[in-house]
């Protein structure tokens, strides 16, 4: 555990209380990306099946029981308890586009042919494109709320400070896999334009909108 | 080989 780790996985933990704490306090899930949500969960319950075969340590398994609670939980506050609120109108973004590739890719290129691990292969590389039915949303409806942009900022700053961490320990430990590294380099990518408006706009206590 | 026995990342 290094330094750029553990700010990747607290920031990885703001953004899930910021969501939560957007559709708990305002009661709705407007802006919010359904799809996302849905691909999120996927991400977490395929990676952590591990919670039952390995322990790594307290801290490790808290946090898999976090991800994967609140991701579901979020599911749930869409879909059932705020599905009012929700916008599916804008929320058009076809997932099986990235799931069919994603599951083939993870079939391909993986670290061992074993069940654990390609899905463990399969939630690392749609991870890094889950977010993109958001952005599309973003995109289309040219404007999000504030909350739901620092949601956005901090899930993209996760990834890129485990990038940091995995520069750390290549140097000081031999550590890499490139999996989760080009992973997380794509992932990162995706964000930089919502980084860029990010900085210019909403940090200068403007809405994100964007230019028609 | 970063496997599933050695995985500690989140």
């Amino acid at each position: 555990m290094n330094i750029f780790r553990l700010a990747g996985d607290l920031s990885h933990l703001l953004a899930i209380i910021l969501l939560l704490l957007k559709i708990w306090t305002t009661r709705s899930c407007a802006g919010v990306s359904g799809k996302s949500q849905i691909l999120f969960a996927i991400v977490y319950v395929t990676r952590y099946l591990d919670l039952f075969s390995n322990f790594v340590s307290l801290y490790n398994t808290v946090m898999k029981i976090v991800f994967v609670g609140s991701s579901l939980g979020t599911v749930y506050l869409m879909y059932m308890k705020f599905k009012a609120t929700y916008d599916h109108n804008h929320d058009t973004f076809r997932i099986e586009f990235l799931l069919l590739p994603v599951a083939g890719l993870s079939l391909l290129i993986n670290h061992d042919f074993s069940v654990l691990e390609i899905l463990w292969t399969f939630s690392i590389y749609l991870e890094s494109v889950a977010i993109l039915p958001q952005l599309f949303m973003v995109s289309k409806t040219g404007e999000a709320e504030s909350i739901t942009s620092h949601y956005l900022f901090a899930l993209g700053s996760y990834r890129a400070l485990y990038l940091l961490n995995w520069v750390y320990r290549y140097y000081f430990e031999g550590f890499w896999d490139p999996i989760a590294i080009v992973a997380g380099v794509v992932q990162t990518v995706l964000y930089c334009d919502f980084f860029y408006l990010y900085v210019t706009k909403v940090l200068k206590g403007k809405k994100l909108s964007l230019p028609a | 080989r970063y496997s599933v026995l050695t995985k500690d990342e989140l």
